[in-house]
């Protein structure tokens, strides 16, 4: 006899939203690049009956970035939702789960991002910077005078970019580069790094040390630069999803796709 | 000329008596927003 078809689901129902939470976690738990993000709202559910005690759900969520970059080892309880001011990137995730006696498990994941219209940001708050493309100009040399800033002053390990996470540039009434970028530690210290005969590598996984930079450049009236570098300490790697494998520069743009 | 009906107000009497405190189910889906939308 073919299992009673469950009562359809509600989107604020207590069993949507723990679906909704095992998915969330999932996909920032495979994700390496850029920001963890936090659920803004369940657009819809389907159950399918499979047979008793197995069901399979279909969920759309939409999510919204935070502050914590992917590699942060911060809860995502504790990570602050961007601001619509701050230029609010979105995600839209379709996730296929199985709950099978009770426990939840994502069979699949596909997400899209997107940063909010700049018609959007600027409608609500003229003056508020936007978000930048990742490989300007004014970007790219910014973090590179950022990082060079930090690694000349630091009695720490010599620091490697290995992604810039956002930028925002405004205009008015002084120009202003922001921008955000994951470093890693590697084997050198900051005075090894100046000897240019050391090549300096990433930290194996064992003992990998990952942080998280954040610096504004003015470049008009004058020319002021603050760097704000934070390490995050040894964190085990998730096993199945490899880590950055190497310190090359990876632009996290927004408006990717990841499944 | 083809001019627009404006539609009848259903009368009153029509209305399917509701009861007393009847509280119509909150739509399924889209669940709430938790913090705005873009």
């Amino acid at each position: 006899v073919p299992a009673a078809t469950p009562a359809p689901l509600g989107c604020d129902d207590p069993e949507s939203e723990a679906a909704a939470e095992v998915a969330v976690n999932y996909i920032n738990d495979h994700s390496r690049h850029g920001y963890k993000f936090a659920l803004n709202r369940i657009k819809n559910i389907r159950v399918l009956r499979q047979e008793l005690n197995n069901d399979v759900i279909f969920l759309e969520l939409d999510l919204l970035e935070t502050t914590c970059h992917i590699l942060s080892p911060t809860p995502l309880a504790n990570c602050t939702v961007r601001s619509f001011k701050e230029h609010a990137v979105e995600g839209d995730c379709d996730v296929k789960l199985q709950k099978l006696d009770g426990k939840f498990s994502v069979l699949a994941s596909k997400c899209h991002s997107h940063a909010d219209s700049s018609e959007d940001v600027l409608q609500l708050c003229p003056e508020c910077p936007l978000l930048a493309s990742l490989n300007n100009t004014e970007v790219l040399t910014t973090v590179t005078a950022a990082l060079s800033d930090h690694n000349s002053k630091t009695a720490g390990a010599y620091l490697r970019l290995l992604e810039i996470g956002r930028a925002r540039i405004q205009h008015r009434p002084v120009h202003i580069i922001s921008v955000e970028f994951a470093v890693a530690a590697t084997n050198c210290s900051a005075a090894e790094a100046k000897d240019n005969g050391k090549a300096c590598q990433l930290l194996p996984d064992d003992q990998s040390n990952f942080g998280f930079c954040t610096a504004t450049q003015v470049t008009q009236p004058s020319q002021d630069l603050r760097v704000d570098c934070q390490l995050y300490g040894h964190q085990v790697p998730t096993a199945d999803v490899p880590l950055f494998s190497r310190p090359g520069v990876i632009y996290s743009q927004q408006g990717q796709d990841t499944s | 000329t083809v001019a627009k009906r404006a539609v009848a107000e259903v009368a009153q009497h029509d209305k399917v008596p509701r009861p007393v405190g009847f509280v119509p189910p909150a739509p399924p889906c889209p669940g709430k927003i938790r913090h705005f939308k873009i």
